[in-house]
């Protein structure tokens, strides 16, 4: 048997907005500690790892783990149905489900919504993501980051970006010309504003922008980002999902001349 | 001229 009720439906629907351009279909795997799901996109360019801790669900039960195979352009149909601001719950009693069940409630319990999503059995290439110590931390505002990716985005596919002691420079260079967005370590109390950089050893990536869009997509699931970078090493970008988990993405770098 | 690197090439297949 397995159930996981979400008081807040809509986070659901937002993570399941925010990965629907990258990955076609995923597996979740159903735990006692919670919900994960990791998948590439079709380039094998970016890998996208959801944790959803048990303790953040309204109820949660998950008496021997199972592996759910879904199509999210599927999955995106049945959550069109769901009210921002319903309860979504996902069961299945079977221990091999052939499918999943989704109840969506509002708020006065007076509609209650019930679908039933066919399962596919999906080949789990799954990777293994060592804990990576990085040597560049950013937090930033989402939107803040989510804006210089669109901007820089029109002038060139790759953005370098380069970390010091007390800022992180984007640079672009395309055929129209060249042009550069330099953040520094602000304490700021706002939040649009506030950037916190934790660099012990500068880093110089390049990476493709069209993946950074993408993935700027989760900016509704939390107001802040982490961009986490080591030499050598995929971009790790982090939204944090209040009490429940993270949505990370990760991003091989490309080589730069 | 910068080329795209595989995420394969980083994260092991478990």
């Amino acid at each position: 048997m397995f159930e996981a009720k979400l008081q807040q439906g809509v986070i659901f629907k937002k993570i399941v907005d925010a990965i629907k351009d990258l990955v076609k279909s995923v597996n979740i795997d159903a735990s006692t500690s919670g919900l994960s799901m990791q998948a590439m996109d079709s380039a094998h360019v970016a890998l996208v790892s959801l944790k959803l801790n048990e303790n953040g669900f309204k109820d949660y039960r998950c008496d021997r783990p199972i592996t759910l195979g879904l199509s999210i352009e599927n999955l995106s149909k049945i959550l069109k149905c769901a009210g921002n601001d319903d309860t979504i719950t996902l069961q299945t009693d079977e221990e091999e489900p052939s499918s999943l069940k989704f109840f969506f409630e509002n708020q006065q319990a007076s509609k209650i919504s019930e679908f039933s999503l066919n399962l596919m059995s999906l080949d789990s290439e799954s990777l293994g993501i060592p804990d990576t110590d990085y040597s560049s931390v950013i937090q930033m505002s989402s939107a803040e980051f989510s804006r210089i990716c669109k901007e820089l985005s029109s002038i060139s596919e790759t953005v370098e970006i380069e970390t010091s002691k007390e800022s992180v420079k984007f640079s672009v260079q395309g055929d129209i010309g060249a042009g550069s967005i330099t953040v520094k370590n602000n304490q700021s109390d706002k939040d649009v504003d506030r950037v916190d950089l934790q660099i012990d050893q500068p880093v110089k990536l390049t990476f493709a922008l069209r993946y950074l869009n993408m993935f700027n997509k989760a900016v509704s699931l939390s107001s802040t980002v982490s961009l986490n970078m080591s030499e050598e090493n995929p971009l790790m970008v982090e939204y944090k999902i209040d009490d429940l988990g993270s949505l990370r993405f990760y991003l091989a770098p490309k080589i730069s001349d | 001229q910068t080329d795209q690197r595989d995420i394969h090439l980083f994260f092991s297949i478990l």
